[in-house]
């Protein structure tokens, strides 16, 4: 069978989205001291066949996508998942009214790739 | 129910987190305790070094392994007038709950912080009077009975002489050691911290707290005492190799 290829604009394809996560929307501005919100991001879009470099595709998700094009109904497109994320700190109160510094790692997506 | 999925959610997010749930909102008859300057300091670091993400879960300030700075705060009492043995001294118990850290967490370190903060009674009396205190720290071994004598359950850490600056004195002690052994429940009975004020002519010693014959003394004579524990500690599960 051939595969087909639906075309795709830029604008659907898997890439890192701007998403601000403020601690006052999430009700912890009561104990969270700073910061007062932080870049998240999150990823979203579509992994077509062909998959181009900029995706970050795997060997499997190159193969996936091209059984996805001969087969759509049974096989679904590689997932748009964070593939780089950076930290960041955040100065709370804790229950015992201690002030911590605390330092989480993967709290912001820097790059999505096709997996 | 979706309020019930938004909490379930939560509750996954601040586990992951470290977080037990939801610390709770300070209470509206007492003020927030302010963050320290040099935990300012960091964090404003930290987030310079986070662009770079050059060595993580590593805490240069204090050169030790960790991804959770805590500045624990004293819970112990003024013990004002407790002591027979020294009656022109102040004494406070110190207490850290170090409870509060997970036990996956290791600890890298628990430096005491002591600042006292002084107001002479005068100009002149800063001239003549108090210029130094002898500084005496006891770890309490046991848990002290009423009636019983306190100096039996106490083992000296820490004595020496401080010289009293204008506004503020600051002492710092790492007791890591120490603070490991407090994490094991039941056997955390704090400190005793004794001040005794050293003066030059003992005839005109002012005790930071009256004995018996003496009027009581306003509350400005006395240093107030400002204690924590700052605490750094690593969660392995919080900080790993970036090499998978």
């Amino acid at each position: 069978r051939s595969a087909i290829h639906i075309p795709v604009t830029p604008s659907s394809v898997c890439k890192a989205r701007r998403l601000y996560i403020s601690f006052k929307d999430v009700g912890w501005q009561d104990w969270v001291i700073a910061p007062q919100g932080f870049m998240a991001n999150y990823c979203h879009g579509e992994c077509p066949f062909p998959l181009s470099e900029s995706l970050n595709g795997t060997n499997h998700a190159i193969l996936q996508t091209l059984v996805h094009s001969l087969d759509p109904e049974n096989t679904p497109q590689p997932c748009c998942v964070p593939i780089r994320l950076s930290s960041i700190s955040m100065l709370y109160y804790d229950n015992n009214d201690n002030v911590v510094l605390q330092h989480y790692q993967d709290m912001v997506v820097d790059e999505c790739g096709c997996r | 129910p979706r309020a019930e999925d938004t909490n379930r959610q939560e509750q996954l997010l601040l586990r992951s987190l470290g977080l037990s749930g939801r610390p709770r909102p300070a209470g509206s008859h007492q003020p927030r305790r302010q963050v320290p300057s040099a935990l300012w300091r960091m964090f404003r670091r930290a987030e310079k070094l986070e662009a770079l993400e050059s060595q993580p879960c590593t805490v240069s300030e204090y050169g030790v392994r960790g991804n959770i700075i805590r500045y624990v705060q004293d819970q112990g009492r003024l013990v004002s007038g407790w002591s027979r043995s020294c009656q022109a001294c102040l004494e406070k118990h110190l207490f850290f709950n170090m409870s509060i850290l997970q036990p996956v967490e290791v600890l890298s370190l628990a430096q005491l912080e002591i600042k006292l903060h002084w107001k002479p009674l005068s100009p002149v009396q800063l001239l003549q009077g108090t210029q130094a205190v002898a500084v005496s720290l006891y770890k309490v071994v046991r848990s002290t009975l009423k009636g019983a004598n306190p100096k039996a359950n106490r083992r000296l850490v820490l004595s020496q002489s401080v010289q009293l600056q204008r506004e503020s004195t600051s002492i710092t002690m790492d007791l890591t050691a120490l603070a490991e052994s407090w994490r094991k429940p039941g056997s955390n009975y704090g400190l005793i911290l004794e001040l005794l004020p050293l003066r030059a002519d003992p005839e005109e010693f002012l005790p930071f707290y009256p004995g018996n014959s003496l009027p009581l003394q306003p509350a400005f004579a006395l240093p107030l005492v400002q204690a924590s524990l700052v605490a750094v500690s690593l969660n392995p599960n919080q900080c790993r190799s970036r090499r998978r």
